[in-house]
């Protein structure tokens, strides 16, 4: 009755089924539900609630879509209803057909319903119906993806045993934010992380990751593989410990012959960070304990600053606020000559009228792409670099090139729930 | 049986007494490709839901409580098909059948029920049509062929050759 009641409460139209899908849901933050009658007898139910809850991250991770557990809504207000059940069950029409073949079904509702006659396993589990894949599989169909028969996608309608790695690659992420739209969103800071490691055979190699930072959150971004990390974002404090918790203004990697120095700032003040020991520094060489006053560490340099980076052309760590920039030289350790100036006298747009005009959210030097970028909100304005000069020699030094979008720069930096952070 | 067990038998498989039917034959296929979007069911009723007001056709309403009646108590019968409306075997629709869902599964295309077919039917699989069908409609699109996206070679990407990122290992 509860079924039918769904049924009749929801005027339905038949949809277009086109071939990529259709959006079901027009709001953001979805809420779900593992049903108390349909319960898994073959796995606990903190179990099956776990594998629900990976499940719906790794949506998440490559979607602006947000899922969060609500136990105690009415089920009326639950957006997607999970259960198990065997042969007739759930009220629901399609009948479940016993071991074998049909493992799980998506209704258009939001009601996924699992065979409980398979054997379905928890991850790396071995042997038996991966539930994570499955389920997996079935949330798509209820965000409105079809059957996608391509080597790979994680919606193919048989189920594949044997895959190294679960993860969605990049058709299937597309697939999705072709129905819900790509994520974009501010960052406070974004940085190359540059570090010595020692190879098993015992060479020193420089290592660089990038790192993304919103708030109290951080990914890593893999240049090479055009995403994140999987399972990123992940809390500040489990990769940075000592960084303030709920985020930063700015991350500077002062690397050159002499110096090999990691600073957040955050406020008036900032830290210094021991990349060797992965923590920050409780003080200086001269004995002062972190965190120290900005106006101290960096004469001249006001606070809280919007963002800054270190430009290693000219041993200078440029600071913006608002809409000036105060380059600060590091040997000297003072504000260079001529600064503060204004944003537009150092970083001159390339096309007029096309510029951020101040209140940066970052200023990232990427090794990747041996450039500056100027991020503020969803766009970033590249800065030209000494190859465009030599090709195109009318662009002003420090030229800001037309804005393009972060999001067609570098992919799937998605938010999750703040329930789903920690699984 | 194995000689001895652990104690707590749990090394005993308990033979599970719902097991899929195993499509071995021609009338079976049929109702496989029908069920997911293959071909269309010849005379499955049409029920449709209107835009401003939901109403349904009697049979709907009928066949719904018969349902819910029927998942309280009525066991699962496994001879007689469950509904009682007969598939009619059209040669040439169930042969383009066929040959949709062998070249989507990446068979070789016979339009012929063959064994590497009848293995694919069997696969573990999911039980959503691949024309999506409307909730209660049990009509498969206009287009017979699956509507799913047949990826044709996109963007390529760089592949990884970093050493394995700690995430995977985390997840």
């Amino acid at each position: 009755k509860r079924h039918l009641a769904a049924l009749v409460s929801k005027s339905r139209r038949k949809r277009d089924l086109g071939e990529t899908g259709y959006m079901a849901f027009s709001k953001k933050v979805l809420k779900w539900r593992l049903i108390g009658e349909g319960y898994s007898s073959q796995l606990t139910v903190e179990e099956q609630r776990y594998i629900f809850r990976l499940a719906f991250r790794m949506w998440s991770e490559v979607s602006p879509l947000e899922f969060v557990e609500d136990t105690r809504s009415p089920l009326e207000d639950i957006d997607i209803r999970l259960g198990f059940g065997t042969g007739r069950h759930l009220g629901c029409n399609q009948r479940f057909d016993g071991t074998g073949q049909e493992f799980a079904h998506a209704w258009f509702l939001g009601d996924i319903h699992f065979d409980d006659d398979e054997h379905f396993t928890a991850p790396n589990a071995g042997s038996g119906i991966s539930l994570l894949k499955v389920a997996v599989h079935e949330i798509g169909h209820v965000l409105g993806l079809p059957h996608i028969y391509r080597p790979g996608s994680i919606m193919q309608p048989s189920y594949l045993p044997h895959e190294s790695v679960f993860e969605m690659d990049w058709m299937d992420r597309k697939a999705i934010q072709h129905l819900y739209g790509g994520c974009k969103g501010r960052f406070n800071t974004v940085f190359d992380w540059i570090r010595r490691e020692k190879t098993p055979y015992g060479e020193v190699v420089i290592r660089f990751n990038t790192y993304f930072m919103r708030d109290g959150w951080y990914w890593l971004y893999e240049n090479r593989n055009n995403r994140t990390r999987y399972g990123d974002p992940v809390a500040l404090q489990i990769g940075w410990r000592g960084v303030p918790l709920d985020g930063v203004d700015a991350c500077v990697h002062v690397w050159s012959r002499k110096r090999d120095a990691v600073y957040f700032f955050r406020g008036t003040q900032f830290w210094r960070y021991d990349s060797e020991n992965d923590g920050v520094f409780t003080q200086d060489p001269e004995g002062h304990r972190y965190p120290r006053l900005i106006s101290e560490g960096f004469p001249g340099v006001p606070s809280p600053i919007d963002t800054a980076f270190y430009d290693r052309r000219d041993s200078h760590i440029y600071f913006f606020k608002n809409r000036l920039v105060y380059a600060f030289d590091v040997e000297a350790n003072s504000l260079a000559r001529g600064f503060p100036k204004n944003i537009r006298d150092v970083f001159p747009p390339v096309v007029s009228g096309d510029h951020p005009d101040g209140n940066i959210d970052a200023a990232y030097f990427s090794y990747t792409h041996n450039a500056i970028f100027l991020l503020k909100g969803a766009r970033f304005w590249q800065v030209v670099g000494s190859r465009d000069r030599w090709r195109w020699l009318f662009l002003p030094r420090n030229g800001l090139l037309p804005h393009k979008e972060v999001d067609q720069h570098w992919f799937d930096i998605c938010n999750v729930h703040p329930t789903a952070l920690k699984l | 049986e194995k000689l001895f067990h652990n104690r707590d038998h749990s090394d005993v498989q308990t033979l599970n007494s719902h097991q899929a039917e195993v499509i071995t034959d021609k009338y079976k296929a049929e109702l496989f490709l029908s069920r997911y979007g293959f071909m269309k069911p010849v005379n499955w009723e049409e029920i449709q839901f209107e835009d401003s007001h939901t109403s349904f056709s009697g049979d709907f309403l009928n066949d719904l409580q018969a349902t819910i009646q029927e998942g309280a108590s009525v066991p699962h019968s496994r001879d007689a098909p469950q509904d009682d409306y007969m598939i009619p075997t059209e040669s040439e629709a169930f042969a383009s059948a066929l040959k949709e869902f062998q070249k989507v599964s990446g068979l070789p295309v016979t339009g012929v029920f063959d064994e590497a077919t009848k293995v694919a039917m069997n696969k573990p699989r999911c039980g959503v049509p691949d024309t999506e069908i409307d909730l209660n409609t049990a009509v498969a699109a206009e287009n017979s062929s699956a509507s799913d996206i047949e990826n044709s070679p996109g963007d390529t990407y760089e592949t990884d050759s970093n050493n394995t990122s700690e995430a995977v290992r985390r997840r």
